[in-house]
């Protein structure tokens, strides 16, 4: 972006590579300050929430400026430095759900160019049975030389390719080039400057918005797909025809004051449509609750259509009031399907679940978080799995994330918007579809080692289980691979050989797609792993997970919560350099931002301490 | 007088008025395990001002320990201490500083006094002086508590009550009477309440200007955010 007509971009280009999975995307920015006086050039761009930075750096005047990753308290004190002395650096931002957005300035010289080169990556992450690569553009002018190119390798083979755009005309659509063969996609949109107009002669563009591929791979073996590359190897694990293992769902609803209004609404109209969704084989429960517990019935009920239409009767008379009691309503939930168990109300072979939606603080009753989770645990015991959606700025997500992911579960934010009921269901609809419980992956330990995560409480149709490892002997031919899960009817119980494929043979004519592709999707899944462990458990294990997350970051050059990314800026006209930072934000800073409507310019902002309550009498 | 809750956790406050006829005197603070009590009485202005409104100030607080055997009557005019089986006065018009066994006490002149009472807390008087010959308004005192911690569970009164923490939820932001004073409704100890986005003043750093505290008013005297009603808090006597 530029300030004045006198910078002009004149290219821009978003390259992504996907191999497996595992995609790297570089953007380009070309500019060039035509003023005859030195202009500030700005660089903002937005990325997945899900990606990490690996690189930025900068080109002026043919000097390459290149970012290195340091750790964060390291950085911090050379940000503190620059900004003692004036100047500015980096941020990163919270922008909306899915992306995150990165912007730095630069002085530039007159008549000069400057390059700005940003590369992240990321694993994609199979949902509702496809794999989504977000792309979002906002050039303010139409660009000289702008592209947008996206390959895909896939070696199980390409199921489909779908591009689209929101920003898409029908003049515009044609341009979408796509070229699908077997295990290979090419994707491509290269509008012309004259193309990008919003009219004849004009200078607005019509390119603003995201661009978005969405595909997924076949799915033949039952084992999935073992991939061994260059020493390490992944395991993709989403077999096919699996049926569907029934459910049973306990529905902890909060109705406290807060929820009073549109979010009251929007929670009864997405209970009501789940309601509608559920099998007839699933039992289900309803559970509201303020500073009172109420449930619809005492026990689960199966789902009939006499059932839920009674049900729905009561979610129809939701309303809200009172403040809010989380811990003796989930326990209230929990007790409900350990006692049905006992008395063998329910199907033998099926999943239990809960599913609490609030959207604050607990304060009523035990309403310390760490009580709260320890009460939870304690009475689940590894029996169910608790997903939770925090509805709204004000919930305290990271105390929902831990609790869910103690009990086999997860969390989600819901957003207070118009399609909050969307989201709502599509969180219902991702976890409602339990396929397998309890899968482990298994691989010989005299084989591999490193391994990701290999225990899973569940698999859901539409995702997919990635494991990965390192090879002991890289020159290792093959090893046996194991999966064992329940099913609906019978234990799930698969074995098979997993040896390496000849890249040069699956993709002949291109020479290099990106080989160390196996070992960094392993790094950044070990990454992700461990900052998850990092949240929760015993203080040592926490900090060791910490301590390995920082290292392995350090070490594969990936911006995370732990890290930055450094670039230094070069001399200003005083004769100082200041560095340009690259941060990656945590869901509770994003959650402030959003909150606050307000940038989190990374961590170094001094936190400030509550102050002690206070009470006082005065007059006017 | 106007109370005022502030929660900082929450970044946010409460507020309330409570108005009785002139010479009321209330309870503040009850805490029948440490034996504190502080009780505080009101006085109007000098005449009822234009607009028929009666307005009322502490002009006056007994504070007593019983344990520690301490007892303070702080009013506009001056300051007694009893301990030790004395009454030892002070004015308001000096700076003194009393160091006892059991309470110290910081005057600043004319402006405050800081009361700590050994091991169990610890507040701040503030003066507000008037021009003698204001036709309407006269002096009055504001009562600050600045450490309650080592106050037991049972502890009570109007300001007392709330050392426990309070929990509610505000909702339903709507159009208020006045444009910037929006209406919401209030879910506090089982009760649905209308309340009212204002501000109230802190004086504690600038006392004569006070500082703005946007709080959610409770009218009626606080009704439903306190326990009972205001009059369940009016004593016989400042001790």
């Amino acid at each position: 972006s530029t300030n004045e007509a006198k910078v002009e971009v004149y290219s821009m280009t978003v390259d992504s590579t996907v191999t497996s999975r595992f995609a790297h995307t570089v953007m380009t920015s070309k500019a060039l300050n035509k003023a005859n006086s030195s202009q500030e050039i700005f660089f903002e761009v937005e990325l997945p929430k899900t990606a990490f930075i690996t690189n930025f750096s900068m080109v002026i005047e043919g000097q390459v400026y290149v970012g290195e990753v340091k750790e964060k308290e390291k950085a911090k004190k050379q940000y503190e430095k620059a900004v003692s002395s004036g100047q500015t650096a980096g941020l990163v931002k919270a922008s909306g759900r899915t992306m995150e957005k990165f912007s730095v300035s630069v002085n530039i010289a007159a008549k000069s160019n400057v390059t700005f080169i940003l590369t992240y990556e990321e694993l994609l992450q199979r949902k509702f049975g496809k794999y989504e690569i977000q792309t979002r553009v906002k050039p303010k002018l139409p660009v000289q030389d702008f592209h947008i190119v996206t390959n895909i390798y896939e070696p199980q083979g390409i199921a489909f390719v779908d591009a689209h755009a929101n920003f898409l005309s029908n003049e515009l659509l044609p341009l979408v080039e796509k070229t699908v063969t077997d295990k290979k996609a090419h994707i491509s949109f290269s509008p012309t400057i004259e193309q990008q107009r919003k009219c004849p002669g004009c200078d607005a563009t019509q390119i603003d918005g995201d661009f978005i591929i969405k595909y997924d791979v076949n799915r033949a073996e039952t084992l999935g797909d073992i991939q061994i590359v260059n020493g390490y190897f992944v395991h993709f694990f989403a077999p096919p025809d699996l049926p569907r293992v029934p459910k049973n769902v306990v529905f902890v609803i909060d109705r406290s004051g807060s929820m009073s209004g549109r979010k009251m609404e929007q929670t009864r109209e997405a209970l009501l449509s789940i309601l509608k969704e559920l099998h007839e084989e699933d039992y289900f429960a309803l559970i509201q609750f303020d500073s009172e517990i109420d449930s619809w019935k005492e026990s689960l009920t199966k789902a009939t259509k006499e059932n839920v239409d009674e049900a729905m009767v009561f979610v129809n008379r939701i309303s809200a009031r009172g403040v809010t009691n989380i811990n003796d309503a989930v326990l209230r939930g929990v007790n409900m399907l350990l006692t049905d168990r006992q008395q063998k109300r329910l199907h033998e072979r099926s999943v239990d679940m809960i599913i609490l939606l609030t959207d604050g603080m607990p304060n009523s009753g035990v309403s310390a978080p760490h009580l709260i989770q320890e009460n939870v645990r304690s009475a689940i015991g590894g029996k169910m799995s608790l997903f939770c959606l925090g509805f709204g700025d004000y919930v305290d997500y990271s105390f929902l994330d831990v609790m869910s992911k103690e009990n086999k579960g997860l969390a989600r934010r819901i957003y207070e918007a118009s399609d909050a009921t969307l989201q709502l269901q599509g969180f219902y609809e991702e976890v409602s579809s339990p396929l397998l419980s309890e899968v482990d992956l298994r691989y010989p330990d005299n084989a591999v080692d490193f391994l990701t995560t290999n225990h899973f409480a569940q698999l859901f149709n539409g995702s997919e289980i990635v494991v990965a490892g390192r090879l002991k002997d890289e020159q290792l031919d093959n090893f046996m691979v194991e999966v064992f899960g329940q099913g609906l009817e019978d234990d799930f119980k698969v074995q098979g050989q997993a040896s390496p494929q000849d890249w040069n043979v699956m993709y002949p004519d291109d020479e290099y797609i990106f080989g160390d592709f196996t070992e960094r999707l392993w790094a950044y899944l070990t990454i992700q792993q461990l900052l998850e462990k990092s949240k929760s458990g015993a203080p040592d294990e926490k900090a060791n997970a910490t301590a390995k997350a920082l290292d392995m970051s350090l070490l594969y050059s990936f911006v995370t919560p732990l890290t930055s990314m450094v670039v230094t800026k070069p001399e200003t006209e005083d004769g100082t350099d200041s560095p340009l930072i690259a941060d990656k934000l945590t869901e509770e800073q994003r959650q402030q931002a959003d909150r606050l409507g307000t940038t989190v310019s990374h961590s170094y902002r001094a936190q400030a301490l509550y102050p002690q309550p206070s009470y006082f009498v005065d007059g006017d | 007088p106007h109370f005022i809750i502030e929660l900082p956790e929450k970044n946010d406050s409460l507020c309330f008025n409570i108005n009785n006829r002139p010479g009321t005197i209330f309870n503040l603070v009850r805490d029948p395990k440490s034996g504190i009590l502080v009780n505080g009485q009101v006085i109007g202005e000098k005449k009822i001002s234009p607009n028929g409104e009666v307005k009322t100030y502490f002009w006056r607080f007994g504070i007593v320990h019983k344990t520690l055997g301490v007892r303070l009557e702080v009013s506009t005019k001056d300051i007694s201490v009893f301990q030790d089986g004395k009454w030892v006065k002070l004015l308001w018009s000096d700076t003194a500083s009393v160091k006892g066994p059991n309470v110290d006490l910081l005057v600043t002149k004319d402006r405050s006094l800081t009361v700590t009472l050994k091991d169990s807390v610890k507040f701040v008087i503030l003066l507000h002086k008037v021009w003698e010959k204001h036709p309407y308004h006269r002096d009055y005192l504001g009562f600050y508590t600045l450490d309650r911690h080592l106050l037991s569970n049972s502890v009570h009164g109007l300001l007392g009550q709330f050392y426990h923490g309070i929990e509610y939820e505000v909702t339903n932001l709507r159009p208020g009477a006045v444009p910037e004073k929006p209406d919401a409704t209030m879910y506090v100890k089982g009760h649905e309440l209308n309340v009212t986005r204002g501000w109230q003043r802190d004086f504690r750093r600038d006392v004569k200007n006070g500082e703005n505290v946007p709080c959610w008013f409770i009218h009626y005297n606080g009704t439903g955010l306190i326990d009972g009603d205001a009059t369940d808090y009016i004593v016989s006597g400042l001790f």
